[in-house]
């Protein structure tokens, strides 16, 4: 059979947390590497 | 002792954070109901266990073993390695149900522990992983290797259509089982060999922002995953790409675009198999409204991922979203054409 499944599209976890002002928060509690990536060009690679 | 297998990058759980198709699949007699993401970036099923005791399980819905008469108790623990965590569970295998197909003895990961908070806000439930059984931490067959097995379905193909419109278009992506909706992309479809049976991994010819060829000039692997939202790459070339196209970073590792200036920035073309495929700033852009303001975020991310065939890009959702994809188990071939 082939078999069609309809997918649905929601605003992703990035957006709702942003539209709440919370994102930034959320990404330093999870995330804080997220912060020095910024500048992680700055630095040799590896 | 949980079947542990290291899982992706620690960019895994953060790439859910992004994650936005998903659909309903039903587990057990009597059914009950899950929204999953069908993710060509692993290969388990797992959803939350009424056993659960994290927070993101309150707010989903949970696996009711002792419901349902087709349950088959396993009982080895299983453990998904992310970066901030293991998500942890217990294996057990019921009848599952997608669209209308069922699939018998469907081995499945019941998720007593989910790390972090991100899924506490996930519109999702779970995960149906559609990648190679090599890259299954559940023992057992994956479920598009169940329904080859049992076959429910004609062809061994599985093809995606995702929709760049928000909410209300029509669909906003559809997952085709056992072969290709031909209403959904611009023929031919050309294939691509996968290098890798783990991920659906590629070769990847080369990178080039407005025709100059600027990254991988001796090509480099690229995996095809429709649970990962943007596309990735090396973090020294995706440096250089959001310069290139005039992206500016801000201080929580996204890059910001003017959304003035997008007519005015350069396409980037990504050559597979010989095949160009060019986005536009308007295709590769992520717009999200921000109050009353549309703010243009950079649809590249920096993800670091060594494969033994070299650094890995990641063609997510902003680049599947243009190109109808289709996932050959047959040829072990990916096929991409104009969606």
């Amino acid at each position: 059979a082939v078999v069609r499944i309809p997918l649905r599209r929601a605003p992703s976890i990035r957006s709702q947390l942003r539209a709440d002002g919370l994102l930034e928060e959320f990404l330093r509690d999870h995330r804080p590497d997220m912060f020095s990536r910024r500048y992680a060009h700055c630095f040799p690679s590896g | 002792t949980p079947s542990l297998r290291l899982g992706r990058s620690s960019e895994r759980i953060y790439n859910f954070m992004d994650a936005q198709y998903y659909a309903d699949i039903r587990l057990g007699t009597p059914e009950q109901n899950f929204s999953v993401i069908f993710d060509t970036g692993s290969a388990d099923l797992w959803v939350p266990s009424s056993y659960c005791v994290s927070q993101a399980c309150a707010s989903h819905r949970r696996f009711m073993a002792f419901d349902s008469s087709t349950f088959h108790h396993d009982g080895r623990m299983f453990g998904i390695h992310y970066g901030s965590g293991h998500l942890l569970g217990v294996m057990a295998r019921d009848t599952l149900k997608v669209g209308g197909l069922t699939i018998l003895n469907q081995e499945f990961g019941e998720s007593v522990y989910e790390p972090g908070s991100t899924f506490v806000l996930a519109k999702f439930d779970g995960v149906l992983g559609m990648g190679y059984p090599a890259l299954a931490e559940i023992l057992g067959n994956p479920v598009f290797d169940n329904m080859l097995a049992q076959k429910t379905v004609d062809e061994p193909v599985f093809s995606f259509y995702l929709s760049r419109r928000t909410s209300g278009g029509n669909p906003e992506g559809e997952l085709m089982l056992g072969g290709t909706d031909e209403s959904m992309y611009i023929a031919p479809i050309h294939w691509i060999p996968v290098t890798a049976k783990g991920y659906w991994q590629i070769k990847l010819d080369s990178v080039a922002v407005q025709g100059v060829s600027s990254f991988c000039p001796r090509g480099c692997q690229a995996i095809v995953d429709t649970g990962t939202s943007l596309i990735t790459g090396p973090s020294h070339d995706i440096f250089n790409l959001q310069q290139l196209i005039g992206a500016t970073p801000t201080n929580i590792g996204e890059f910001l675009i003017d959304c003035a200036r997008l007519s005015s920035l350069p396409h980037v073309t990504f050559v597979l198999g010989g095949k160009e495929y060019t986005l536009t700033a308007e295709q590769y852009v992520r717009k999200e409204m921000l109050g009353d303001r549309e703010m243009c975020f950079s649809g590249f991310q920096s993800v670091d991922i060594l494969s033994p065939e070299g650094p890995l890009w990641i063609l997510g959702d902003v680049f599947l979203t243009e190109f109808y994809s289709v996932f050959d188990r047959g040829q072990d071939r990916v096929g991409l054409a104009p969606a």
